[in-house]
């Protein structure tokens, strides 16, 4: 396993990357690269290496070929299904801003409790009553799930998941969660961005 | 000004240390702040000293204090002034979620260009039309903005606020953004989240 600040790198770089194939550049040499995303020449440099790269390319690197590298190393080759609880304003911007952006990460379920919500489609996926986690991350092979509910409701939600098998977790509430030692739990805090960017934005 | 990942750890901190403070736990040792944040013992003595405290405490470090040491060092003194553009799912759990968080930035406006919401009042906070960004911007002294707006108005609603005197964005529409060197940009992208818990999830 890579550290995760490669992990994040190289997630970055993919996202880059893609900008440029949508915008129809088709080569990028690896200075430009660290220049897009503001890292020394060496470490992209090793981190093209690792994605098996080796030898300058005089027009600079394929594109393609380098999302394809990034995938082979990010990506789980038969897909990893996403699970969304919680479809309030931060779920449902979340389930449409993602939908269809990786083909190997699939959102195949979402749960709230609000009747209005569940045993509808919300953007193409089906709502769950949360009481139905159990037999729904069984049943749709669930691998990961993402946690946008009221900071009242997110141990709950946790322990609900992982109890029914889920083994990463990603958790917007900001409420600290406290789980197993082979589940995986990323937490993010917008308050944070913020206040990067008020620290430097002042003179 | 130090370092944006020393930035973010102090952030960190603050976050966890309101939490201890809600929940009743005066004290913290700083083995225990290390272990909450999975940060060396070192790492966090250095910031500790940072925040100007000095020698072990017998019974931890009191976290009243150490809240208002960062805040010393991450605030503003007279506070910072925010704008959300954008108040569609992702700006308005935003706005809900960040009103009242940090007592020194306050979202004091926020932007759209739909009709049914400028105009009003939205979680407390008046709705102008983007049109009115260069008189709002400075009559209310913005000093930062958030971009929620869809993906294909990012790069002009960045130069809007920037024309208007902006000098902090926070955007969260992955639209990669050219600013001018005295402007401070900060990006995420829930995608690259993921992708980490994608990554260590699986066995
Ligand atoms: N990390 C960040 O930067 C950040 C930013 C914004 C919001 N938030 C947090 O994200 C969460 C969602 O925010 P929001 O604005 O979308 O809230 P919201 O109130 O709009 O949505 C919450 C949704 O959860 C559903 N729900 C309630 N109880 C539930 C339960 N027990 N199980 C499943 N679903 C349940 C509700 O019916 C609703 O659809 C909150 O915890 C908020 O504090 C975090
Ligand atoms: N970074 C991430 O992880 C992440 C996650 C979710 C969504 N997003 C992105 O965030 C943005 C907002 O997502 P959303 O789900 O809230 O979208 P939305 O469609 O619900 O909201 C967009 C809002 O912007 C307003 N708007 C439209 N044109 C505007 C303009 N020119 N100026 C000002 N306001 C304008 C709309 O009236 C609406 O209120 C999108 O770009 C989306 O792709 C990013």
């Amino acid at each position: 396993k890579l550290p995760a600040k490669t992990v994040e790198r190289l997630s970055e770089y993919r996202r880059t990357l893609i900008n440029c194939m949508n915008h129809g550049k088709e080569y990028i040499y690896s200075h430009e690269l660290a220049q897009f995303h503001h890292k020394t020449a060496v470490q992209v440099r090793r981190d093209i290496m690792l994605m098996g790269f080796s030898g300058v390319q005089r027009k600079g690197y394929k594109v393609k070929e380098m999302i394809d590298a990034i995938g082979r190393i990010l990506d789980y080759k038969n897909g990893q299904n996403v699970g969304i609880v919680g479809i309030g304003h931060l779920g449902t911007a979340i389930l449409q801003y993602f939908t269809g952006k990786r083909p190997k990460l699939r959102v195949v379920a979402i749960f709230d409790v609000d009747e209005k919500k569940t045993g509808r489609e919300i953007n193409g996926v089906h709502c769950y009553h949360v009481d139905t986690i159990p037999e729904v991350v069984e049943r749709e092979n669930i691998d990961l799930g993402i946690i946008t509910v009221p900071p009242e409701f997110a141990k709950e939600t946790a322990e609900g998941l992982i109890n029914a098998g889920i083994r990463g977790i990603l958790n917007f509430t900001t409420v600290p969660l406290n789980v197993p030692e082979d589940v995986y739990l990323e937490e993010y805090d917008m308050i944070t961005s913020l206040e990067k960017v008020a620290y430097f934005a002042r003179g």
